[in-house]
């Protein structure tokens, strides 16, 4: 039975692919069997794991509205262990087309529990939004990890964050829980990054990951090689940085 | 009569409400009367400014939803010649309600059209997505700037806007130009920096702005604050950025 973990936050550019993708790579690495879901329409996540967004046939749109199995879906990515569900950019308009459906905010947890049982963790990645999609991925869910840059305009938006979070946990799912907060993009010379750094620990303890994700150059340049950065740069403190946060993941879980 | 510009990406972390309130402190400085739309409902550009959103009485949403008088919304910045229409929290279940009034597209340009000549810009800070909101700011919109930043997924998302904007051009908005591509946290040391900005100048030519805006942390200080950051550091370069940017503008709109 996989741990569905989301990365949520509406406050984009954030790192909640870059998070993803890394992760997901990380585990794969360490021999867990990792599906990634990119539930974002601008389908970072699938063009970030090397796969041309044009040239997808089927997505996780074509399993919310025309009810192809999950499986049939799924792609392999270049690293043993590791799996995409891939976005489409028409997945904007499944949000309209899910208002109507039953059970709206269902649909993901009936898509993803299909294939539950093939892997170790599934990583959802969302958009940079609440809406109804990234409810899906809080109501199929078993916990959230919130990246939060370290810059001023990402405290702000928490708050809604967890509202949202306790909305869903009183009437949709839950058993969900905060896996945990990831500080991201974090430059220990900027006196606003270690505020920030100091800000998110006070506030929520020992949520917070021990594990802080540095700005490293090798975390935005993967991406345009299709690759994680555990491929790209293996020594690059970005590699470091998510090996170590899954290795802590795993000890969170007691799963090592 | 105001020129009316939306600042819009759908890709999050961008640099749209940087843009929005730098911009429009620039032009204020140089004296031209300018008023900010924060149409998001994070309310960055709100708290950005130096208002504490939570105590906004009249928002956005209000003179959507309750029909309040867009001037009795507006508020004064602390820079002569600078306005804001704050926006709210709750501003996210307005997209909801909007989609069942008649004329969901046009909403915003009517709460905009009853001030439009109060001022000579006026700057709409939209929201990392492509819901309904969005599309009303560029229905109301005369151009829109378009944040593009130097990173590799900033680029995959250009497609996908630019076939919004031309929906939009020819259903909802015949007038709506592209006022420009700003490339934005510009680092001339990196590659990827460099290759990004080579890819967009040459696939979008004389439609990029001359003025790059660099990376630099003034601009990521400024907001907690509560300042523009030409009032919180006139020398940086960030303030400078900005000032050419607006030089640019009134140029391109010969308005020098
Ligand atoms: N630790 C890091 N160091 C340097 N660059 C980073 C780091 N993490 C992310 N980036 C870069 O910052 C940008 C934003 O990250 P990313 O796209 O992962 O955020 P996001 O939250 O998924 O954005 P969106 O809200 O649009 O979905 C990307 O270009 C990415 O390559
Ligand atoms: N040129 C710059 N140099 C350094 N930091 C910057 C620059 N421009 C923006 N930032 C910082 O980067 C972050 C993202 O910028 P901003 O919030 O303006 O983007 P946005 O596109 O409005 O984001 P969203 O998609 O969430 O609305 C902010 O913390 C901001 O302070
Ligand atoms: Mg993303
Ligand atoms: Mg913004």
């Amino acid at each position: 039975m996989a741990k569905v973990i989301a990365l949520a936050n509406q406050k984009g550019g954030v790192g909640k692919t870059t998070t993803a993708i890394n992760l997901a790579a990380s585990l794969a690495v360490l021999e867990y069997d990792v599906l990634v879901i990119d539930a974002d329409p601008q389908a970072n996540a699938t063009s970030g794991l090397g796969f041309d967004i044009h040239k997808i046939e089927n997505s996780i749109y074509e399993c919310i509205v025309d009810e192809v199995e999950t499986d049939k879906a799924v792609l392999k990515a270049d690293i043993e262990h590791l799996y995409l569900l891939p976005s489409h950019i028409d997945l904007v308009g499944a949000e309209i087309e899910m208002l109507n459906m039953p059970d709206r905010e269902f649909v993901l947890k009936n898509v993803l529990d299909k294939v539950r049982n093939s892997y170790d963790f599934i990583l959802i990645d969302c958009s940079p939004s609440l809406g109804l999609i990234t409810v899906n991925a809080l109501t199929a869910a078993d916990s959230v990890i919130i990246p939060v840059q370290c810059e001023y305009f990402a405290l702000e938006g928490l708050g809604k964050l967890l509202n949202t979070i306790k909305i869903i946990q009183n009437r949709l799912n839950t058993d969900l829980e905060i896996e945990g907060f990831l500080l991201t993009m974090y430059d220990s010379r900027l006196r606003l990054s270690n505020q920030v750094v100091d800000e998110v620990k006070t506030h929520f303890q020992d949520m917070v990951f021990e594990t802080l994700i540095t700005r490293n150059i090798k975390l935005s340049e993967a991406p345009s090689y299709g690759k994680a950065v555990v491929m790209y740069d293996a020594a690059s403190k970005g590699a470091t940085n998510y090996l170590n946060l899954a290795r802590e993941l795993l000890q969170k879980n007691n799963m090592t």
